[in-house]
């Protein structure tokens, strides 16, 4: 089973 | 003072129906070039964004920058309440913590107002960067959320494969596999039936197909739906709202560590 990664990790907060 | 007037009232209940399922509780940015809203699903795993000009609305002003804090639930009850020919205002004091939101007939016989609550909410906001993507697929929004249902059905991932000859939807299951191939089409008589493929190279990433699911709840706003994607990076998910906006959804994918 391939990780989820959280959409976060893909765009830094503002 | 806030106000926003829209003659096509449908298109903010369809908005409402396509956020709810992913988003509980968002801020509606308000701002004199129109509304929008960013916000996570619970999971963090995938991201909305919405953006509706303030041109597409017949009456629109907003002298100060304001973030409504929505209950969804709430948001989605109360807009269930205009008619789909209704015309929506919806209004807010620069200071006030509630929205008014008023529904008129097409013929003006009948006048509804609600007042819903406001929410003070802090919510997390994250930068989207401008990027150029891979692989852009323009499909039929209707076969695409098709695609998403019966693939659901047979495993819970999907992987996306998208070459030049056309994008592959496959998911793998205890029960057995499926795949379903769309190549290019640019001779449908209606442009919303034209499927189109533009790759700079050859994609292919794994998903969650629920969150696929979720975001084919705006098929009824849009006959096209765009899918952008690059490799490791998020899935964009694009449904236009006519001519005065968009909602695009971002997906992370599934990536081996």
């Amino acid at each position: 089973i391939m990780p989820q990664k959280s959409i976060v990790a893909f765009f830094a907060s503002k | 003072m806030f106000e926003a007037r829209l003659v096509q009232g449908s298109l903010l209940k369809k908005v409402q129906e396509a956020l709810k399922d992913i988003v509980q509780e968002a801020s509606w940015d308000c701002t004199s070039s129109g509304l929008s809203l960013q916000a996570m699903d619970g999971s963090h795993v995938s991201l909305v964004q919405l953006t509706l000009r303030a041109d597409g609305f017949e009456k629109y002003r907003c002298d100060r920058n304001l973030a409504m804090g929505i209950n969804m639930g709430s948001m989605s009850k109360i807009l269930k309440c205009a008619g789909n020919d209704d015309v929506i205002t919806l209004k807010a004091e620069d200071t006030s913590d509630r929205l008014e939101l008023m529904f008129e007939s097409p013929k003006g016989e009948k006048i509804s107002n609600y007042e819903m609550k406001l929410m003070d909410l802090d919510c997390e906001q994250l930068g989207i960067p401008d990027q150029e993507y891979s692989c852009s697929i323009k499909m039929p929004s209707h076969e695409f959320a098709r695609i998403c249902r019966d693939l659901s059905q047979i495993g819970e991932c999907v992987v996306i494969t998208c070459t030049k000859d056309g994008v592959q939807f496959s998911a793998k299951g205890d029960m057995g596999s499926g795949t379903v191939k769309m190549s290019q089409n640019l001779g449908a008589e209606k442009e919303d039936d034209q499927v189109t493929i533009e790759m700079t190279e050859p994609v292919q990433l794994t998903f969650a197909i629920k969150y696929l699911n979720m975001f084919t709840k705006a098929t009824s706003l849009s006959g096209s739906v765009c899918l952008s994607m690059s490799n490791d990076v998020p899935l964009v998910v694009e449904y236009k709202v006519e001519d005065m906006g968009h909602i695009k959804y971002f997906l992370a994918p599934k990536i081996e560590d």
